[in-house]
C-alpha cells in the first residue's frame, strides 16, 4: 500500500459518502445519473464476485471496503430508483447504457490476461467503470448545469482514480509492477473527467455554480 | 521482468 492508493480510496470512498449525503439530506437526486450509479454497482459486484464465491472472513479491511463499495452502491441505486423516484430526471438521463456496458463485455472477451470466468468478468468491471461516468456528464450537459455538492461528488469520482494512476507509476517504479489492463483503463477514465475538473478548479472553487455552455 | 500478480488493488 502506498499513499497514493491509500488517498486514491479514501477519495473513493468520500465520493461515495458525498453522494449518499446529498440524497439523503436534500431527500432528491435532482442532477444524479441514476445510469451511472447502476453501472458502478454492476461494477463492483463483477469486480468482487470473489465475496460471494469463497466467502472468507472479514479479516482484511480490503474485505471490509468491498463490502462498503457494494452495499453503498447498491444502496444509493434503491434511493435513486424506488425511495426517491420521484425526483429522478430519467427524461435528462438518457445515456443509452447499453452502449457502455456491451462494448465493455465484448472487449473484455478480446482483450484480458486470461480467459476465465472471473478473469472476463474482472477485466469487464475495469473497461466498464471507465466509462461509466458517461451518463452522468451527458446528464449534466443536457441539464447545462451542475449542484455544487454534485460538482464535489464527481471531483471526488474523479481525483479517485487519477490518484491511482499515480500508484500505478510508483508501483512501476519500486515494485516493477505493472497491470496493463487497469493502467489504460484508468488512463482512459481519468482523461474523461479533464474537462469537468477545469471547470470544477476554475469555477467552483472559487464559490460559483458549474454552469455548461447550453 | 515485470510481474502481474493477482489483482490485488480495489
Amino acid at each position: 500500500m502506498n499513499i497514493f492508493r491509500l488517498f486514491g480510496d479514501l477519495s473513493h470512498l468520500a465520493a461515495i459518502a458525498i453522494l449518499l449525503l446529498k440524497i439523503w439530506k436534500t431527500r432528491s437526486c435532482a442532477g444524479v445519473s441514476g445510469k451511472t450509479q447502476l453501472l458502478f454497482a454492476v461494477c463492483f459486484i463483477t469486480r468482487y464476485i470473489d465475496l460471494f464465491l469463497h466467502f472468507v472472513s472479514l479479516y482484511n479491511t480490503e474485505k471490509v471496503m468491498k463490502l462498503i463499495y457494494i452495499s453503498a452502491s447498491v444502496f444509493t441505486c434503491y434511493l435513486i430508483f424506488f425511495k426517491f423516484k420521484a425526483t429522478y430526471d430519467g427524461n435528462h438521463d438518457s445515456m443509452r447504457a447499453e452502449f457502455l456496458i456491451v462494448p465493455a463485455a465484448g472487449l473484455a472477451c478480446l482483450i484480458n490476461t486470461k480467459f476465465d470466468a472471473i478473469e472476463i468478468l474482472w477485466t469487464f468491471s475495469i473497461y466498464l467503470e471507465a466509462v461509466a461516468i458517461l451518463p452522468q456528464l451527458f446528464l449534466i450537459s443536457k441539464t447545462g448545469e451542475a449542484e455544487t455538492i454534485t460538482s464535489h461528488y464527481l471531483f471526488a469520482q474523479g481525483s479517485y482514480r487519477a490518484l491511482y494512476i499515480l500508484n500505478w507509476i510508483y508501483r512501476y517504479h519500486y515494485e516493477s509492477h505493472v497491470d496493463t489492463i487497469a493502467i489504460v483503463a484508468g488512463v482512459v477514465q481519468t482523461i474523461l473527467y479533464c474537462d469537468f475538473f477545469y471547470l470544477y478548479i476554475t469555477k467552483v472553487v472559487k464559490g460559483q455554480k458549474i454552469v455548461l455552455p447550453a | 521482468q515485470f510481474t502481474i500478480k493477482d489483482h490485488d488493488e480495489l
